[in-house]
């Protein structure tokens, strides 16, 4: 199956968190 | 879906064709992993058939990420989240915490304390019924931390400004 991320607005204005999570959930 | 998000938090419940149109574009999707923590509940109703985790228990799934963790480490929990699902969540929060050592902001309880969650709507002007500085002040009341690690960007900042500790996030966690 597939997964979905949804950050919500505080994440999404933390460019740098945003990038790292993606990041990590990726793997 | 943040337009959802907005709606219902602003306690605007979402029109079905909306519903409609969110369930076809999720149509092949089997986790949703969120960090919005009130938003757990609802996606749970609404997609009964999908699993729905916290953005913290997706993180800390990851060896890496759980490795990094320390017995020093003060874990704040995204309580909205933890209490959609507290039965499952406390079994999972205890064997992190048990394997890494560190204290969570959890009561005697183990009910997690609200921290940042409240602050969109105080800034929005509604009336809030918990302070988060109080909540903060509370939670690192005579505990003795190396670190705070957070599960909510939102708790960052309140937590940056009361503690004498780095604040990180936990896809900060190395």
């Amino acid at each position: 199956g597939s997964k979905v991320f949804l950050p919500g607005m505080a994440v999404r204005k933390n460019e740098q968190i945003f990038q790292g999570i993606t990041r990590l959930l990726e793997q | 879906i943040s337009d959802i998000a907005a709606d219902i938090e602003a306690g605007v419940r979402p029109e079905p064709k909306q519903l409609e149109k969110l369930a076809s574009a999720m149509s092949g999707v089997t986790e949703f992993v969120v960090a919005e923590g009130f938003l757990h509940r609802y996606l749970r109703a609404w997609f009964p058939e999908k699993k729905v985790i916290g953005l913290g228990e997706a993180l800390l799934r990851l060896p890496e990420i759980a490795k990094a963790l320390k017995p020093g480490d003060l874990y704040v929990i995204e309580a909205r989240g933890y209490h959609s699902d507290y039965k499952r969540l406390v079994k999972f929060y205890d064997s992190v915490r048990l394997q890494a050592g560190c204290t969570m902001s959890t009561s005697l309880q183990r009910a997690a304390i609200p921290v940042g969650a409240t602050e969109p709507q105080k800034q929005r002007g509604c009336s809030s019924r918990v302070d988060s500085s109080e909540q903060v002040r509370w939670i690192l009341d005579r505990r003795k931390v190396d670190r705070v690690v957070v599960e909510s960007v939102e708790d960052m900042g309140i937590f940056k400004n009361l503690s004498p500790v780095n604040v990180i996030h936990v896809s900060e966690l190395r």
